[in-house]
C-alpha cells in the first residue's frame, strides 16, 4: 500500500451526496455509498454520517466533463471517478457519463469504485498489489468482494486498528471467544472533533525556540504539526510552562531564544518551558511605551523588530533603541491594507506573517507590505488549514 | 490488439505521473530515455514485464477504465497547505 501523507484528524466523519447520478434511484446510492464507506469502517475505528445539507467533510458529486476543478472526466471508460485527499478536502468525483450499476455485471459497479475512491479521501494512495482495492484499475464487478490485506494494513496505518469492543462479558472482561482486533493503534487520531475544530477562536499563538508552533486557547494548548494538530494534545498550560495562567494575550520567541508572554498588565519570560527569573513583571516597565491587555504580538523576520497590537492600532518596539517605542507610534493597523482590527493571535510561518481573527487567517505580504487581499483565498478557514479539521 | 495510440499512452503517462507534463516552450519533446524509464516505472507499478517499451500488454492495460488519481504522488502534487 501507499500513503499519500495526510489523514483525518478525526475519526467521525460526515459526507453528502450533493450531485446524484441520473441512472440509478437517490436512496439506492445512498446504500450502495454507505456499504463503501463501511468497507473501510469495518477495520478501524472511523465511523461515516451521512448528512443532507451543510457543511461536511466528504463531499461527493456525480459530474460530467469538466466539472470546476480542473481534471475533467473522459466520457463512457477512460477514467471512472477521482478523489481528493484529506489535505485537499477529500471529495469525491464521479464521471456520470459511466454506467453505475449495482450487483450487476454490466456497466460499472459503484460499490467497488466509491470505496476505492474513499480510500483517497481517507488518504490511500494506489497500490502496487493488483488484488488491493487501492490498484487503480477497474477489475470488473466482483459480487463477493472482500477488502485486500494490502487495503486493511494501509487504511490501518493511518488510522489504527478497530478498537476491542466490550462484548457485555462479567466485569468488562472479553470473553475467551471475543473480538480478535488488536487493542494497539499506530498514529490514533484525536478522539473527537478537536475543541479547535468546533470553535476555532484562540488566544495566541507563537513559535518556540525549538521551532515548534503552539496554540494557547483558555488554559489548554496544542502543538501543530505540518498537517493539523499533534496527537495527545490539548496540555494543561500550567502543567507544561510552570506558573503561566491560562487565557494569555499574546505570545512570541525573541531572537535571543526567549519566550515572552503577556496577560493584562503583566508578562512572563521563559526559556522553553522554564521561567527565566521573577515574573510576572508589569508590561509597563519591561516594555515600555507598550500598553496593557493588547491582542497579540509578533517578531518580523523582515527587521527583528517585535510589533505588539491592540484594536485599531499597533506599535513598533525596539529593544536596542531609547525609546524602545518611536513618538511616531501607534499607527493605525488599517495603513497595512487588509489587516483586521482586533486580532487574536499572529505568527511567522515559512517567510509570511500571519494573522488570526475569529474563524479565520489572513497572510501579510512582505514584499508588497500588505496583506494578500487580492488572492481570493484568504481570509481562510484556521481550523482547515491550521488545525486539519 | 493495442487500442490506444503512442500519443494517447504518453498523455496516459503524464496524466497518471508517470511523465513530467509536455513543457509547451520546448515543443513538447520527450527524450527516448526519459519515455522508456517512464514506461518501465508504469510496467512495474501494474506488474507487467518490464520492457521500457510500448507492447502490447502495456497498450491494453493503458486501454483499462481506471481510477483519475495520479499513481505517483510525490512532493509537488496538489496544492500545499496554508
Amino acid at each position: 500500500y501507499a500513503l499519500q501523507g495526510s489523514r483525518w484528524r478525526v475519526k467521525k466523519l460526515t459526507y453528502k451526496i450533493s450531485k446524484y447520478p441520473r441512472n440509478l434511484p437517490q436512496h439506492k446510492v445512498d446504500v450502495e455509498l454507505n456499504k463503501a464507506f463501511k468497507v473501510w469502517s469495518e477495520y478501524t475505528d472511523l465511523t461515516f454520517i451521512q448528512k443532507k445539507s451543510g457543511q461536511v467533510h466528504i463531499e461527493i458529486r456525480f459530474e460530467k466533463g469538466e466539472h470546476g476543478d480542473g481534471d475533467p472526466f473522459d466520457g463512457p471508460g477512460g477514467t471512472l471517478a477521482h478523489a481528493y485527499f484529506p489535505v485537499y478536502g477529500g471529495d469525491a468525483h464521479f464521471d456520470d457519463a459511466e454506467q453505475w450499476t449495482i450487483d450487476s455485471f454490466r456497466g460499472t459497479n459503484l460499490f467497488q469504485v466509491a470505496a476505492h475512491e474513499f480510500g483517497h479521501s481517507l488518504g490511500l494512495s494506489h497500490s502496487d498489489v493488483k488484488s488491493a482495492l487501492m490498484a487503480p484499475f477497474y477489475r470488473g464487478y466482483e459480487p463477493y468482494f472482500q477488502l485486500d490485506d494490502d487495503d486493511i494494513q494501509g487504511i490501518q496505518s493511518l488510522y489504527g486498528k478497530k478498537s476491542v469492543k466490550n462484548d457485555g462479558g462479567s466485569g468488562g472482561v472479553p470473553s475467551g471467544g471475543g473480538p480478535r482486533y488488536g487493542t494497539t493503534t499506530t498514529s490514533p487520531p484525536s478522539e473527537e472533533d478537536s475543541e479547535l475544530c468546533t470553535d476555532p477562536k484562540i488566544d495566541t499563538m507563537f513559535n518556540s525556540a525549538e521551532g515548534h508552533i503552539y496554540v494557547f486557547k483558555g488554559d489548554r494548548y496544542w502543538r501543530l504539526t505540518a498537517d493539523g494538530v499533534a496527537v495527545g494534545y490539548p496540555k494543561l498550560i500550567s502543567h507544561s510552562w510552570k506558573g503561566l495562567p491560562g487565557n494569555i494575550d499574546a505570545a512570541f520567541t525573541y531572537k535571543n531564544g526567549k519566550t515572552y508572554f503577556f496577560k493584562g498588565s503583566k508578562y512572563w519570560r521563559y526559556v522553553g518551558k522554564r521561567m527565566d527569573g521573577d515574573y510576572p513583571k508589569e508590561i509597563s516597565e519591561g516594555f515600555t511605551g507598550i500598553p496593557d491587555n493588547i491582542d497579540t504580538a509578533t517578531v518580523w523576520t523582515g527587521n527583528g523588530k517585535i510589533y505588539f497590537y491592540k484594536g485599531t492600532k499597533f506599535w513598533r518596539f525596539d529593544p536596542a533603541q531609547k525609546p524602545p517605542v518611536k513618538n511616531t507610534y501607534p499607527k493605525l493597523t488599517s495603513n497595512w491594507e487588509g489587516i483586521p482590527n482586533n486580532l487574536d493571535a499572529s505568527i511567522v510561518y515559512r517567510g509570511y506573517t500571519y494573522f488570526f481573527k475569529g474563524d479565520a487567517y489572513y497572510r501579510f505580504n512582505d514584499r508588497t507590505f500588505s496583506m494578500d487581499i487580492a488572492d481570493p483565498a484568504f481570509p481562510r478557514s484556521t481550523a482547515y488549514w491550521w488545525f486539519g479539521c | 490488439a493495442p487500442v490506444i495510440s503512442q500519443t494517447a499512452a504518453m498523455n496516459y503517462l503524464s496524466q497518471f505521473g508517470y511523465l513530467q507534463p509536455m513543457n509547451p516552450t520546448s515543443g513538447g519533446i520527450i527524450s527516448q530515455d526519459a519515455l522508456s524509464k517512464a514506461v518501465a516505472e508504469f510496467q512495474a507499478f501494474a506488474g507487467l514485464n518490464i520492457t521500457g517499451d510500448f507492447d502490447e500488454e502495456t497498450f491494453k492495460l493503458m486501454a483499462l477504465p481506471r481510477c483519475g488519481v495520479k499513481d505517483k504522488v510525490g512532493p509537488g502534487f496538489g496544492r500545499s497547505k496554508r
